[in-house]
């Protein structure tokens, strides 16, 4: 199929399996063809997937175990990475107003796959030259959502932290070890590691460090070494 | 220019080795 009849199978809006099935085609899509490809599936073809990222989500809060609902959403999430595996999906992404906010909402410790997807995306966006920080537009989004949702912001990463799923703990030190690090500030950074530390990361920390897996060790190791640097400096 | 490809494998290559967050 080609990007046009992508955009045209989206604007029918299908729901539920036929959703699914148009966006696994699609993702399959968007990481086989040429940039040219992504470029014709465009802007355009960005907001029907961000639009359709925002309904899935509204809609999860009023049914929530709707489960190809969910589905879609973590499909969405792979198109999208795949959509931005290039210098023009990626300036499209971070120009569109909601991309870095809907994947600040796929931050989800109940649905642990698809948050793994969301938190490297956003660790990816965090640590990318740009002129504008872009770390700080992503702590800004998880604070405005904590806020609108009335919990500590960094709760869902420790909640995730606190999963079995063991790529879910690497994805959340990542995003943890991105914002940290990319702060040019000493007093930003240790600002940022107290507020985790007092949420319960000190002892999640002692736990997980039993744990054999080479990426987490290389997250925690990453932690632990700029606290200590941190803490040579102050 | 938009031709350049792989750029999120890069970076979550870089994220998930640590070399992301070697300090300069």
């Amino acid at each position: 199929k080609s990007a046009v009849m992508y955009i045209q199978e989206l604007k029918t809006e299908p729901r539920d399996t036929q959703l699914l099935s148009c966006l696994e085609s699609l993702r399959i899509s968007l990481n086989n063809n040429p940039v040219s490809w992504v470029q014709t599936f465009g802007e355009e073809g960005l907001i029907l997937l961000l639009n359709f990222l925002k309904k899935l989500q509204d809609e999860k809060e009023e049914y929530p175990n709707s489960g190809v609902g969910v589905k879609c959403q973590h499909e969405i999430i792979r198109c999208l990475k795949a959509f931005m595996n290039n210098k023009y999906g990626l300036k499209a992404m971070l120009m569109s107003a909601d991309g870095i906010p809907l994947l600040v909402r796929a931050i989800n410790p109940r649905v642990p796959h698809m948050m793994v997807d969301a938190v490297k995306l956003l660790s990816a966006i965090c640590i990318l030259d740009h002129p504008e920080n872009l770390h700080e537009r992503v702590l800004e989004f998880i604070t405005a959502l904590a806020e609108e949702r009335e919990i500590e912001r960094f709760q869902p990463l420790l909640s995730g932290m606190h999963k079995p799923n063991i790529a879910l703990k690497v994805g959340c030190m990542q995003l943890i070890n991105a914002l940290i690090s990319r702060g040019e500030e000493l007093d930003f950074r240790i600002h940022i590691r107290s507020e985790l530390m007092r949420l319960g990361l000190r002892e999640l920390l002692a736990e997980v460090k039993n744990i054999e897996n080479e990426e987490l060790r290389v997250q925690l190791q990453v932690f632990e070494e700029q606290a200590e640097e941190d803490s040579d400096d102050l | 220019d938009g031709d350049e490809t792989g750029i999120m494998d890069g970076l979550l290559e870089a994220l998930q080795s640590g070399a992301a967050f070697k300090r300069k």
